[in-house]
This record gives C-alpha cells, sequence and structure tokens, in this order.
C-alpha cells in the first residue's frame, strides 16, 4: 500500500564482490576523459563488442585483442568544437555518434571507417542549439533543439555509411525536451521529459504529441532513462540530478513511476535513494540496473526494481571515479577517470 | 497501482490517444 517507500541503505550490506574487475585500458595520450561507451564492430568477418573513448578533441575505438586486453584500433580527431557526449545507437554496428559543443551540444557527427579506401571519415548529421539527443532503434536519431522562436523535435534516418537520409518531425511541446526515452514493447512510443519537469508521449509514427503528464514539484529537472508499457499503464525510469535531501525521502536518485496515460495521474512504484553520506550524482541506466558517479568520487549502482543500493566501488586510490556507463550488452559496467583511465566491471 | 489511484486504465491507451489527438 506505500506508493513511494524509502528503503534502508546499509552500507555493510552492499556486496563489493557483486562488480567484478574485468579488465582496465589506458589511452595514455588522454588527459581530459569525457564519456565511454561500447559499440559492435564488424571487420573481416568478425563482430566485436569494442570500447569507444572519448576525449574533447579526439574519440578512439579498442577491440579486444586477448582476453582482459584492449588495442586501439582507430582514433578520429576532431576540430576546434570539444566532444562533449558519446551517443549510444541501439542495433547498429561500425558507426560511432558524438555530441559536440561547448555548454550544450552544437552539432551531432558519426564516426565511420571506410574499407574503401582505408580511411577514418566523418559525417554531419545535425548542427544547431540542440538540447537533447538520443540514439533509437533501427538506426535512427531523435533530438530537441530551440531556435529564439520554436523548438523542433526531429528524427533522422542513419544509413550504414553514415548518410542521413529525410527527416520527420514531431509535434513539439511549449517547454524545451531535455531528455527522451523510447517506450520498450511499444514500437511507435516515445517519452520525453521537459524543463518543467512533464512527461511528454509522442506517436512516432505520425508525430503527433499524444499526452503531458506533470511529475510533481517535490523532484526538479527530472531527467527519463527508460519507459516500457505494461497492464495499461506507462512506467518510466527517472533520475532528480539536483533534487534535495527531505526526511521523508532521503536523497532520492531513481524513482520508477507508473502513470496512467488515460488520465494523466500518476504514483511512484520503486525508489533508489543515494548511500548516507553521499551527495551529487550522474547516473546512467540499463534494464533494471541503474549507476551514478557520486560528487566523493565513488560509483553507486542501484537495482531499480528492488529500489536498493547493490553495490558502491569507492574512489580509485589513482583517483576519483568521472564516468559511469553501461555497456550496450551485457551486465557490463565502464568506469571511467579523468586521466582516460577505463575500468570494466562484471555485473 | 490500482484505478481508484490512478482512474479508468486501457490497455489501448496508445492506440485511443493517437485517435484523439489533433493529427
Amino acid at each position: 500500500d506505500i506508493a513511494e517507500h524509502l528503503t534502508p541503505v546499509l552500507l555493510d550490506d552492499l556486496r563489493e564482490e557483486s562488480l567484478q574487475l574485468v579488465s582496465k585500458l589506458k589511452d595514455s595520450s588522454s588527459s581530459c576523459a569525457v564519456d565511454v561507451s561500447t559499440v559492435w564492430w564488424e571487420a573481416a568477418g568478425s563482430r566485436e563488442l569494442c570500447v569507444v573513448t572519448a576525449c574533447e578533441s579526439f574519440v578512439s575505438l579498442w577491440k579486444p585483442l586477448a582476453p582482459h586486453c584492449w588495442g586501439k584500433v582507430y582514433t578520429w580527431q576532431l576540430g576546434e568544437i570539444p566532444v562533449i557526449q558519446l551517443v549510444p545507437l541501439p542495433d547498429t554496428c561500425n558507426l560511432v555518434c558524438i555530441a559536440l559543443g561547448d555548454l550544450e551540444i552544437g552539432e551531432i557527427r558519426l564516426l565511420l571507417y571506410s574499407s574503401e579506401n582505408d580511411s577514418l571519415k566523418q559525417s554531419l548529421v545535425k548542427t544547431g542549439n540542440i538540447k537533447a539527443v538520443l540514439g533509437l532503434r533501427d538506426r535512427r536519431l531523435v533530438s530537441s533543439s530551440r531556435t529564439r522562436q520554436e523548438q523542433q523535435v526531429e528524427i533522422v534516418s542513419l544509413s550504414e555509411t553514415g548518410r542521413t537520409r529525410d527527416g520527420q518531425t514531431l509535434m513539439p511541446p511549449e517547454e524545451t525536451v531535455l531528455a527522451f526515452a523510447e517506450v520498450e514493447g511499444m514500437r511507435d512510443a516515445l517519452v520525453g521529459t521537459t524543463a518543467v519537469n512533464s512527461i511528454v508521449v509522442w506517436n512516432l509514427k505520425t508525430g503527433q504529441l499524444l499526452k503531458k503528464m506533470h511529475v510533481g514539484y517535490s523532484y526538479p529537472t527530472s531527467i527519463c532513462h527508460r519507459a516500457y508499457s505494461d497492464s495499461g499503464l506507462l512506467f518510466v525510469v527517472l533520475s532528480h540530478p539536483h533534487a534535495k535531501e527531505s526526511e521523508c525521502c532521503g536523497n532520492p536518485a531513481f524513482r520508477v513511476i507508473a502513470f496512467n496515460p488515460r488520465t494523466a495521474r500518476s504514483r511512484g512504484v520503486v525508489f533508489s535513494s543515494l548511500p548516507p553520506g553521499h551527495a551529487g550524482r550522474q547516473g546512467d541506466v540499463t534494464g533494471a540496473s541503474a549507476a551514478a558517479v557520486l560528487t566523493s568520487g565513488a560509483i553507486a549502482v542501484w537495482d531499480l526494481l528492488l529500489g536498493q543500493c547493490t553495490a558502491l566501488l569507492p574512489p580509485d586510490p589513482a583517483g576519483p571515479w568521472a564516468l559511469a556507463r553501461w555497456a550496450t550488452t551485457g551486465a557490463c559496467l565502464l568506469a571511467g577517470q579523468r586521466d582516460g583511465t577505463i575500468s570494466l566491471y562484471r555485473y | 497501482c490500482s484505478e481508484s489511484d490512478l482512474g479508468p486504465i486501457s490497455l489501448n491507451w496508445f492506440e485511443e490517444l493517437s485517435a484523439e489527438a489533433p493529427p
């Protein structure tokens, strides 16, 4: 009967063995790691899950050479605009998508390798004042961008060679869209979270804006990570990077909220809070697992269905953790330090 | 979650909202 409850988290209960260090890679030329991700890469008939590391001015692809050993195979040099984010593309092979900009995204580019002339290529997908971007199934990208007068929400399809095909626009809400999530199990549904803390739902096929539902004032600037539909309800996983600690709820990091899209009413289902004594977080979600870098330099991992913190990776002696991303497949956590060291943990 | 909290639930909410929303 308790819609939203705080599960007490005791650090003693956290099973350190739930995260097992598998391997490390270190880019000796790097001193400014900004993001890490994984991508499927096929070469000479062999398809492998590779690691992509991004610094401000270059992006590198790392292949597994031997067990627990990674080798850098390609490095794309970028121009004057710094890389600020890698954009994972689900179900895609041999394509790396990056967002570049200063304080916010100004460009989206694709990076690829051409075997025809043995060269590394870059392809410009979009420019503008881009507020959010997400890679969708079937080699598509959705983004929101603002001009002074209006907001544009656009989907572009990408070819295998990195060319962009005709775009499709979605009806924009009045407020700025800050994050997107595909609705799992519903091919044509997409959700977004906005600057005034609303969830919006689109029909991807028709571009219609179907519903706008308010998340509530307790958790400002909520960010959607995952969404799925079940039994007539829309479940959305939200993170709350700026929520303040409260007596009733502790320090909220993630919530699963059930929305009834017919009535726009909602209820919290599971609540995941920060471990006691920790603050600040920048999170990533895969399946029912969430990970976040805390301001202490530790990484916390939660089971979102239980609402429990399941692992806490203390700051590495060589330097605090700065990045926490899930690999696009398998239960693998990519933990990064600013000096370019990436540690792969099995979860 | 129950209907008393969230109002009438429809399994076909996506199709229904698509039929009702402006094109």
